[in-house]
This record gives C-alpha cells, structure tokens and sequence, in this order.
C-alpha cells in the first residue's frame, strides 16, 4: 500500500510545487513507483512536468466531480517511475459546488483509493489555503510534509497550519502524523534564515528533516523548461539537496 | 474621493503584503491619508504593521458579516497619515457563509462606500486565490495593482488573473482599471529575471511600472519587527524602492 503524503501550507510561495514535483523526481529516479497530484487550480505542478494546460483532457476535477478513480486522470511524465495526475482551472469552483454534499471532505481519499496499490509513494500539491481542496487533501494523506520558507510571515502562518491539522486529526482523519517540516530557500548568508531555522528546530525537534533546500536559481529556471531539476541540473545544489531529502525519506521509511 | 486600489495575483508569495504595506507607509509619509484594508486570512499585514492576533477586537469579518462600515474596525499604526483596518482568522468562512446571499460581491464595496472620503488612497491586500475574498476585493476597487515576481510559475498566472480582471470588468465591476504590474523581488544578477522583465514590459507596455523592487533582505526582516520598512531601515535599496513607487503612483495621479 502507498505512502500518500500532502504537501501543504497555506502561506503562498514556500515552495510546495518545487518540492512536490523534484522529491516525487528524485524518489521515481531511485525506482521507486511514484504518483503525484496536483490539487492547485493554478495547475504549477502539472506545468512544472512538462505538461501544458493547452491538450483538452481529463484532470483531477472530473475525478473528484464524477467520484471516479484519479486512474481515470493518469498522464506520464518524462521520468520512467513518475506519474501524473494534472490539475484544472475548473477546480477553483469545487468549493462551492461541494456545498452541503455528504462527505464532500473524503472526495479525493475516495477516488485515491483504487489506485493506492500501483504506487510505493503519493505525493498531494495544495494551494495556498486552508479551503475544500487543502481539507480533501489533508483527509487523504498518511502524513504531511510541510515546506516552510525561512522568514517572519512564513512562520506566523505555521501555528495556524498545526491548529487545522489538530482539528483533521481529531474529526475527520485519526491516522494523520506530520512527515515533518522542511527548511527551503535557506539562505545561509542572512541572519534571518539562520535565526528562523534555530526557532524551528527548538520548536519542531525531530520533526524537521536534516535536509534543508538552500536558495539556487536552478530550481526557479528549470520549470520553465518543464522538466525537474535532476533532468535540468543535476549538478545543481537545488537537485543535490532534493536527491538527498528523498535519501531521507527512503532511510526513514525502512525503519518503518 | 479616495481611490481604491486592489493589490491581487492569486500566485503565491508574490509580494502583495510587501507592496501592501510599504508603498501604503510611503504615500503616508508623503502626508496623504491612507488606508490598509486587511482581506486576507492569514492576517500579514495586519501582524507586518505590528498589530498582533492577541487582542479580542473587531476585524473586516465583522464588518463583511454584519454589513457595517469598514469604520467600525479601524486601528492606528506607527505612522501618522496610515490607518489599518485588520484581518481575522474567520474570514476563512465567508464564501461558506455567503452562499446564495444576494449581491454577495459586493459586501466590501458597501463596507468602504461610507469609510472613502475619508482617504486618498485605500488599499486591499489579498489572498493568494481568486475565491470570493478576491472578487470582493476586485468588486471594491477602482484599480488593481498586480505584484508580480521575475519567475517563470508566476508569468503563468498572469492570463488566468487578466481573464479574471476581465469577466469582472464585465460582469461585476466595469470600471476597474490596471494600476500597474509591478516587478518584485528583482535579482538583476540572474537571467530569469532579465528574460521574464522584458517579456512582461513587451506583453504589458506602459502598463508596469518603471519602479523595480530588488530582492533585498530587509525587505523579509522588516515584518518581525513589526514595521514598515522606512521605519526599519530607510536607507536600504527595498524602503528607496518602495518610496520611488509611492513618487510614481502620486505623478501618475497628478497627470489624472
Ligand atoms: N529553493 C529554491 N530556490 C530558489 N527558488 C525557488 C526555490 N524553491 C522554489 N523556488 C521558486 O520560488 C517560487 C515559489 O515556489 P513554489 O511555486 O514552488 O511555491 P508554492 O508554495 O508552491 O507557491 P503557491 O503557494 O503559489 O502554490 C517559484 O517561482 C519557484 O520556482
Ligand atoms: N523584495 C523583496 N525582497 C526580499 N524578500 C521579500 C521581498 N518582497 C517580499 N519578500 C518576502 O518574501 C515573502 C513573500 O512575500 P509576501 O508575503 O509579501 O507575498 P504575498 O504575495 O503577500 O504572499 P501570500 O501569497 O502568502 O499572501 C515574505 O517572507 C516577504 O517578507
Ligand atoms: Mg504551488
Ligand atoms: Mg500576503
């Protein structure tokens, strides 16, 4: 049975995309066998793979509208291990056409459930925010891995992230644990990323993973050529880091 | 009459609190009387202003729900001419609440209808999303100024907000303009910057503004202190930008 983890923060521009798309690139790259989702109408992940907005197609919205499997959804990616399941701008009005459904929040852990068995690892791609999609996705995932961008605003929306999740856990998914809080854009140079990165490990202990993904252009540029920094840049410190997190993962992973 | 400009791009961590709140200080420097109007949940401004969650008081919430003056929930700040008007953790709900409620766009333009004689400028941060806290925003404003940082995941969010900004301007709202795309957190080191600058200036003309922000790291630190960043350091490269902005947007406004 596969691992699903959510890649979640409702503060904008941590990098839940970057992270989604070159983790899911490195752990497919080690053989393992990887779906990814994105459940951001903005669709960055399904771009981000290389995969244009422009083919008509199915995406993730007609799954969750038609409660039919994400295997409906399925698109390859440019690496062997890697699967896709695009994202669609119709997914904005989901929130409200859910309205008053019966368990509209376990729409997604439904239509993820058939296809649960062909992967080792799922990865989710949230929005910005703490709406339908984020929930949907906070109630179909094992554990949530949370990217956090080293500066003031970014931490001041953490408590709040920990309080929902509290909440999930509690009402509408007891299993959910946190996979653990990832540093990104480190700058070492700077005070602040240094001052941000002491607070969070006191905070967090053991929750934080070692690796930390510093600040390297690389990974902004490769997504334009669609492709996941290993393919665009493998030398690049943006894709040792991310090979290295997926290292940590898998370590963690066998200790069980 | 006050102008009401919007600051919007559904992409996030692009800067629109950054630009919120110092280009709002900046215009109260120059002693016009403005007013920061809080729209997002995660409240950034309101804390990057140094008004702290803590304090039980009224917010936008209460303003939007009880259809009241945006008067009603009005703090000071540490600068003279700059009244804020704060955000509250509730405003997660409002596109629930609001379902089915005639004329439900329109609530933030009836709370501001009574507060704009009152102020030069009226500024609207909002959230990373184009839900309802957005289209409110959108539907208040005389003007929308877009953030927009020098990456290719950003670029790509710019015709789904135009589209956006256009089925508002004619379905909701036909008087809203462009105030400007404004380029934030500019490396002018990097390629991505140089080549996404002068696509934007080629696809957008005189609709960006001359003003550049650089990425500056004062800019990030400026917020745990709870200030604006003239009041933190009105020497850096990011507080000169901000107040050449200001200087551009009040020549603009001369010109009529
Ligand atoms: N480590 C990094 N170094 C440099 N740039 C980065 C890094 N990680 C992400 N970026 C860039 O920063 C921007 C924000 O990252 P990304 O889009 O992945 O964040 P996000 O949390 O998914 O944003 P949103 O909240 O809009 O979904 C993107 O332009 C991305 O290319
Ligand atoms: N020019 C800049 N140089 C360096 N850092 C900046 C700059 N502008 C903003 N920042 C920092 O980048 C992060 C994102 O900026 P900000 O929070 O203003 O964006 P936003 O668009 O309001 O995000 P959200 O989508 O979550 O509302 C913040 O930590 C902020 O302090
Ligand atoms: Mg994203
Ligand atoms: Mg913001």
């Amino acid at each position: 049975m596969g691992r699903v983890i959510a890649v979640a923060n409702q503060k904008g521009g941590v990098g839940k995309t970057t992270t989604s798309i070159n983790l899911a690139a490195s752990l497919a790259a080690a053989e393992r066998d990887v779906l990814v989702i994105d459940a951001d109408p903005q669709g960055n992940l399904t771009s981000g793979l290389g995969r244009k907005k422009a083919e008509p197609r199915r995406s993730l919205y007609e799954a969750l509208t038609e409660r039919a499997s994400v295997e409906s959804a399925l698109l390859t990616t440019d690496i062997e291990h890697l699967r896709l399941v695009p994202s669609d701008r119709n997914l904005i009005g989901l929130e409200i056409e859910l309205v008053g459904e019966e368990r509209r929040e376990y729409r997604l852990r439904e239509s993820l459930e058939p296809a649960r068995q062909g992967y080792e690892f799922l990865f989710i791609d949230c929005p910005p925010s703490l709406g339908l999609l984020t929930v949907n996705a906070l109630c179909a995932a094992d554990t949530v891995l949370v990217p956090l961008q080293c500066e003031y605003f970014a931490m001041e929306g953490l408590s709040e992230l920990m309080a929902t999740l509290k909440r999930i856990k509690r009402t509408l998914n007891p299993a959910i644990d946190v996979e653990g809080v990832l540093l990104t854009m480190v700058d070492e140079r700077t005070n602040l990323s240094q001052q941000v990165m002491s607070e969070i490990r006191e905070h967090f202990r053991d929750r934080v993973f070692q690796t930390t993904i510093p600040r390297s252009v690389r990974l902004a540029e490769a997504p334009s050529f669609g492709k996941p920094i290993l393919l665009y840049d493998i030398k690049s410190r943006g894709a040792q880091a991310y090979l290295e997190l997926a290292r940590e993962i898998m370590i963690h992973e066998e200790k069980g």
